[in-house]
This record gives C-alpha cells, structure tokens and sequence, in this order.
C-alpha cells in the first residue's frame, strides 16, 4: 500500500525543496522504499540528490507530456532505497502545453498510477506557485506536506494555501488531507520566529508536526556536494530534525 | 527622465520583495519620487508597505486586464515621495487570461505608459516564475535587479535567468540592460555565504553592486508592522545596507 504526499506553498524560499529532499533521504534510511518527484523546473531537488538536470535523458516533462512511461525516467541516488524521477528547465513548457490537454488536473496522477506500488512512499517537490503544475500535484497526492518558514509573509499565505487545498479536494481530489505543516528554518534567538510559530498554532494547530526544523548550516551546505544532509553530516542538528521527523511521519502513517 | 527597474528571479525566498520595499524606501527618502509595482499574487509588497490587499479597489490585476488606468490604483504610504500599486489573489488569473491576448508581452508597458512620467523610478516587484507576468515585467523595463541569495540553490538558477533576460532582450525589449546583482541574506559567520560570492563573482563580477545586504532580524520584522526597515528601525544594519545600495543605485544612474 503506498502512499503519495506532495509538498507544496506558493510562497518561495520556505524550504519546499530541503524538507522533500531531506524527509524522503531520512524515511529511506529508515527502510522504507521511497521516490522523490521533482516537479520544479528549477530542478533543484535533482541536483540536491547528486544529479545534473542537463544529463538526464527522460525528466518528469517527458513523461507528463510525451508519455514516457516514469520507470524510464527514475534513476538511482546514493541512497539505496532512495530513487528519484527528476526535472529541467524544459518543465517550464508543461504549464502553457498542458491547458490545451483534456483533464489536465490529471496527467501527473496518470503517470504515476503504473509506478506507485513499488514504493512505500512518493514525494512530489513543487515549484513555488498554485498554478495548474501544482493543480496537478494536489490531484496526485494523498495528502500534502506544507513547509512554513517562521517568518511574517509565509505566514500571510497560508490561509489561501488552506483555500486552494480545499479547492482542489471539492474539485478533483475529494481524499486529499493536510499530512501536517512542517515549521522550518526555525531560530530560536529570533522574537519574531517564535510569534510566528505561535499564530501558526491558532491558525492550524493539529494539523502541525512536532517536530520542528532548526536553522542548520550543515543544512544550506549539504545541496553544494548534492547530497541530503544526512549523508553529508549525519551528527549536525539538522540530520537530527530530518531523522526525528521522519519517525514522527512513519509512526502517524503506519501505527494508525 | 524616468527610469523602469523590475526586480526579479524565479528562484524563491531570495529577498525580491525585501530588495523592493526598501530600497524603493531608501531612494524615496532620499527625495526621488518612486513608485512600487507588486506584480506577484502573494501582494507581499502591499502588505510590506502597509496595505492589505483584500481592501484594494483598483490592482495591478483590473489594470493589466480591464484596462483600469493606473493612476486609479496608486495609494501614498508612510514616506511621502513613495508610492505603491498593490495587488492581491486575482492576479494569479492574468497568466491563463493574458495569454490568449495580442501582445501579451506588452500589456504591463502599455499599463505604465501614461504614468511613468510622474516619478523618477518606478521598481516591479516579481513572482517567482519565468512565466508570462515576470515577462510583462521584463519587457516593460529599462533595467533588471537580480537578488541572490547567498546560498546554493540561488547560484544554481543565476545561468537560466540570465538567459531568460537576453533572450526577453532580443524579442520583445532590447534596450533591457542588468542594473545590478544585490547580494542579499549574507550571513559572515557562514563559510558557504562567503563560496557563494565568490562564485557570483566569477560568473558575472562587473555586474554586483558593491553594497551586500547582510541577514538582519531588523528587516525580517519590519513586514510585521507593514512598514519598510527604515521606518521600523532607522538605526538598524539593514537600513543602513538599503540607504548605501540606495545611493549607490543613485549615483550609478544619475552621474553618468
Ligand atoms: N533548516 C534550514 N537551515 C538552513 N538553511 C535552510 C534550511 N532550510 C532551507 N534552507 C536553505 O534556504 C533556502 C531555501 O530553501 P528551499 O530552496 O528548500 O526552499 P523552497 O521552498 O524549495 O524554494 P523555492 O520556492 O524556490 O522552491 C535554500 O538555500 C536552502 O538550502
Ligand atoms: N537581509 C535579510 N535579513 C533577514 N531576513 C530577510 C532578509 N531579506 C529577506 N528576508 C526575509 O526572508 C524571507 C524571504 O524574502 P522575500 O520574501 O523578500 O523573498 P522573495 O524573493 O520576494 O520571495 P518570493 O519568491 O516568495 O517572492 C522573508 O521572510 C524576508 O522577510
Ligand atoms: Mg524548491
Ligand atoms: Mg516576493
């Protein structure tokens, strides 16, 4: 029985990329069978896994919008239960070829229907926009991921974050649930990250993971050799956070 | 002589909106008459300077597609010589609605046209997409600021933009120049901060402002009160990094 959680806000920078790069990397470790989708055209989770999105032969726009079935596109990374099906810039095209397509919402749900039961886990990083790339990654999903960096315009956006989940739920994915929101980029010598993580909670507060993720240089170095933190510095704090959370998730999805 | 300056990168979180309120602020104090454009759905810039966007009755939106006249949605804000035009949600339909217009590229120049002569700058603050908006907003401009943060994911999408602005250059605007890269989020204790210059350095050295604008609690609170770094907090480092690259951009523009 697998499982699809995609990972997304429109607002940019709020640790989209870190948290499906680093939460997939822990959960593998773990022993679960996992695939990371990068549905970015700035391929940065590509990249951050240790592949050059100029090398790959088949990406997720090849298989979104030529049908290239996704098991020709998912490649290895150094990870043993980690693979990744990855992304280019070519993925920018996809928004405008897209809207010409019958039942666009459900092309990314299409391609990886013949694929999903050889994982136990599939995360899918989006670019920062609720646009129809984005449409189609909440219509994929299980549930959603929602990375909220602990400063004031992350916070501005969440209500219609909240609005769009709904939106796409009513519309073309009635099983879609909040997974949790994951409070990122946290430091704790900031006034203003704690009142942010504290508005968070009178917005949505069942919904928030425990955990939360530190500010970590270890972190913002760890994508400059294209590894997940993990393997990078596996003592650092934010090994710790990614490797907490990740117990966290596992123990929510397969206890109940 | 008025000059058009459109901040962009479609890089998230990489202090687009932050570069935009202040120093559009600083240039302001300094007696320049300066107008804000938000151009991004999110109308953090709005709500930077005060505005909440769900109380606006003219947007940049009801300009770009109802042909409003712009000077119908220019509001004052708390420092005399700057203005804003504000945004909101309903932005996020001009991409499918703009591209089924002729010369949709040209819609925001069209827009500004009758105004520009009002102010001395007038900066667009951008989404962070390559899609058809932050092309408006490049085709409408005489110069583009790039923020880059001093991080690794920032480095990696510098080559694809600065593609995307020579290639907006020979089609639709080919007086567009690069004002500047402003170094922002610089962190000196991080050893990555100081690679990541270094590298900006290599790929485009003639182009970098020599003012750095360093990580600054000052400036991540100042959006709480909706107000710029300058007004929250005069005597803090981060307004005194925006009131440097402020005359810097000055002096750059108006000795020459
Ligand atoms: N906990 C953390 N500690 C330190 N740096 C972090 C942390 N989380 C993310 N970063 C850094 O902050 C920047 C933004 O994070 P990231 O790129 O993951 O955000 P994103 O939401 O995916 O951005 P985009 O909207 O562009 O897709 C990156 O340079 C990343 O390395
Ligand atoms: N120099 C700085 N010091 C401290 N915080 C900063 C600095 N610059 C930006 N920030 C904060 O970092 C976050 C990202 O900056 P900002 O929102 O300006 O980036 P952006 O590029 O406009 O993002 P988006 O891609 O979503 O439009 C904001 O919460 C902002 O307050
Ligand atoms: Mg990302
Ligand atoms: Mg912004």
């Amino acid at each position: 029985m697998s499982k699809v959680i995609t990972i997304a806000n429109q607002k940019g920078g709020v640790g989209k990329t870190t948290t499906a790069i680093n939460l997939a990397a822990a959960i593998a470790i773990l022993e679960k069978k996992v695939l990371l989708i990068d549905f970015d055209p700035q391929a940065n989770a590509t990249s951050g896994v240790g592949h050059n999105p100029d090398d790959l032969e088949v990406t997720i726009y090849d298989c979104l919008i030529d049908n290239v079935p996704a098991s020709n596109g998912i490649q290895q990374t150094d990870i043993e239960n980690l693979h990744i099906l990855g992304s280019s810039i070519n993925l920018v095209g996809a928004e405008l070829e897209l809207a010409t397509i019958e039942q666009r919402e459900y092309a990314l749900k299409k391609v990886l229907a013949p694929i999903r039961d050889q994982y136990d886990y599939i995360f899918i990083d989006c670019l920062p926009s609720l646009g129809i790339l984005t449409v189609n990654a909440l219509t994929a999903a299980d549930s959603v991921i929602v990375p909220v960096q602990c400063e004031v315009f992350s916070l501005q956006g969440l209500g219609k974050l909240k609005n769009t989940i709904s939106l796409i739920a009513s519309s073309f994915n009635p099983d879609l649930e909040i997974e949790g929101i994951v409070l990122s980029m946290f430091d704790k010598r900031l006034r203003l990250a704690k009142m942010v993580v504290e508005q968070v909670h009178e917005l949505l507060s069942d919904k928030i993971f425990d955990t939360i993720i530190h500010r970590n240089s270890k972190i913002g170095e760890a994508p400059s050799v294209g590894k997940p933190v993990l393997l990078y510095d596996v003592s650092s704090k934010g090994s710790k956070n990614f490797l907490n959370l990740a117990h966290e998730f596992i123990n929510k999805n397969e206890l109940s």
